[in-house]
């Protein structure tokens, strides 16, 4: 499985449809404190799964909503993208017919996320089983959050382990 | 369950002992498992030596070496099974030039071992020289996000004149 | 013992305030006493909203306005009774060139008012370059510091060709 | 009271004797990960009289005194001297008598600190009184040591609420 672009649409900051691609080797994200760019990686645990609302910095799932500035309304609709290379065709039998995998999870306001994997309706469980299969998933240690470096750090060494165990 | 547990360490701390040689550019680490006997409730405990510096545990090193060490270990649990895509937001914070360019160099050999594509939110300067390529986030419009292309050389220009 | 209390949180939230809008060049913050009704066991909550960004609470925001916000904090709490001697050990981590440049400008302003010196350990080019001097730290012999002066201008050079 | 010098020897990673002098406006310190900045740091919190181990990042006071490397011995003793400029003549009573005040604290292993004020044996109290006199001390707000800005940030509200009581 290869990573190739993510599209977001009303996901945070991102109210207006943007689409990263992602290619091979090292790809830098740079920009002022506040503009966006820990919002973008937060997207992509987002779209594979991702349901604990505090490792989303938020109260609640709404939260990745658009929440409007003052010449922008709330939005009531965030949807995520990610566009995957399955050429090596190892992924789930019911999904591995073509070359190109979309994931997309969607969410309205007061309604819950709804997934996709090309077009057909999923559940959470499937995504997730997805992702873990091609080693990687909302919860991958190579996921690395701001302030993660340091949570591990003062982390007390019975937390700690818990990193082991998602090796194990 | 305990076998698992016992390998995944005895893995992990593999990698770990070398990973932190590579960023440390030289020096010793390892990780203990400590206050049970039963690995599934122990303590994961760090040991660590930066170069020409005595054996202490993680809490007695510097701000920088810290986070040198703990990046080691983020790493050396991602080798046990290399994902596809990895995302690291602004852990390169507390270092200095010289563990910068050691840390991008440990990427660039992991891009070549795994082939995974890395997603690196960085501040720094030299981090930025060291990309394949750069987009910028930015805010135009107060509040709203936009994601743009950033030439290279156009950066770097900018950081040796700012 | 609560009326000091109040009085004091009075002034740390006015020079809070002033002092969120100096650094951040806009925007607007308070502080707020919740969870009781006696100052003496209240909590202190922080609202903030950066520069055209709607009132949250700073759990909310950016890890660098997060940074920028808290430091607004501790320069009010210092505002009240300033010190001859302030020392920052690498505040300036998180933010990004234009937040260390009012960052700064905010430190001139301080000593210019209180004539009070300022330490300031940093890893940030912009930083080095607003100092009025620099000392550099190195471990020539391993595990063993020295002190030494480091020319401004040599240290300007050498980040710019970087 | 006005900071100029701090003279250190035998201060953790401070072996040889070192002195800073302290000017007025901005001074940087800079150097690589782990040359001994944040060392330099608490050397003037532990003078002023800080007596918390785990605030001076270890487990027991005499942890400040230099350990010793593969080519160098442990010490057994540590000193820290500050000269402070008392031209404004604010100082206590019985130190006013002079423009230039020298405060220093010596730790021997496993037989605790000394303190003295222009070579008067002092008890920590009266150090401890004399910077708060100067709205100094180990623990003014204006020492802002490595991590502590993160560390307000996860704070809960009622730790937050501690750093204002040391304002009032
Ligand atoms: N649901 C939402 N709707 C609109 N804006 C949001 C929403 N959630 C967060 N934001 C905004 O996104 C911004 C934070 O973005 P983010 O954390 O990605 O910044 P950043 O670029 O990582 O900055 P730093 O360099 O400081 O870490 C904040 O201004 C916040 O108000
Ligand atoms: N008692 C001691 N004797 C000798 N060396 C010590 C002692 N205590 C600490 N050290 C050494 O001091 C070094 C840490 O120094 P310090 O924390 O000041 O680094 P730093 O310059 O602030 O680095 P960073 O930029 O990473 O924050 C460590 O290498 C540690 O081994
Ligand atoms: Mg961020
Ligand atoms: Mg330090």
């Amino acid at each position: 499985m290869q990573f190739d672009r993510i599209r977001l649409s009303g996901f945070k900051s991102f109210v207006d449809p943007t689409e990263l691609h992602i290619e091979g080797g090292l790809t830098g994200v740079v920009g002022p404190n506040g503009c966006g760019k820990s919002n973008l990686l937060e997207a992509i645990r987002w779209v594979m799964g991702e349901n604990s609302p505090k490792s989303m910095r938020g109260s609640g799932m709404d939260d990745v909503i658009f929440a409007g500035t003052d010449r922008r309304p709330a939005r009531n609709l965030a949807e995520v993208t990610l566009m995957l290379n399955n050429s090596a065709r190892k992924a789930p039998a019911e999904f591995n017919d073509s070359d190109l995998l979309e994931v997309s999870r969607r969410i309205e306001r007061e309604s819950g996320s709804a997934y996709r994997i090309n077009g057909r309706d999923v559940r959470a469980k499937d995504v997730q089983l997805l992702f873990a299969d091609a080693a990687t998933g909302a919860h991958s240690p190579a996921l690395v959050s701001q302030g993660r470096i340091s949570s591990l750090i003062s982390a007390k060494p019975k937390d700690r382990r818990l990193l082991l165990e998602e090796a194990a | 369950g305990r076998e698992r547990m016992l390998a995944a360490f005895e893995t992990v701390n593999k990698h770990f002992g070398e990973l932190f040689v590579t960023l440390f550019g030289g020096g010793n680490a390892y990780l203990e498992l400590v206050d049970s006997d039963d690995p599934l409730d122990a303590g994961l405990e760090i040991m660590a030596s930066p170069p020409g510096k005595k054996l202490q545990s993680l809490s007695l090193l510097s701000g920088g070496e810290q986070a040198l060490t703990a990046t080691s270990l983020i790493f050396a649990v991602f080798m046990t099974n290399p994902a596809p895509i990895c995302v690291l937001d602004e852990v390169d914070a507390p270092l200095d030039d010289a563990n910068v360019e050691r840390f991008c160099g440990l990427l660039d050999n992991i891009v070549a071992q795994t082939k995974t594509r890395f997603l690196i939110v960085t501040h720094n300067a030299v981090t930025m020289s060291r990309m394949d390529r750069l987009f910028g986030v930015t805010m135009s419009e107060r509040g709203v996000s936009q994601l743009v292309s950033v030439d290279l050389q156009m950066a770097e220009q900018l950081q040796a004149v700012s």
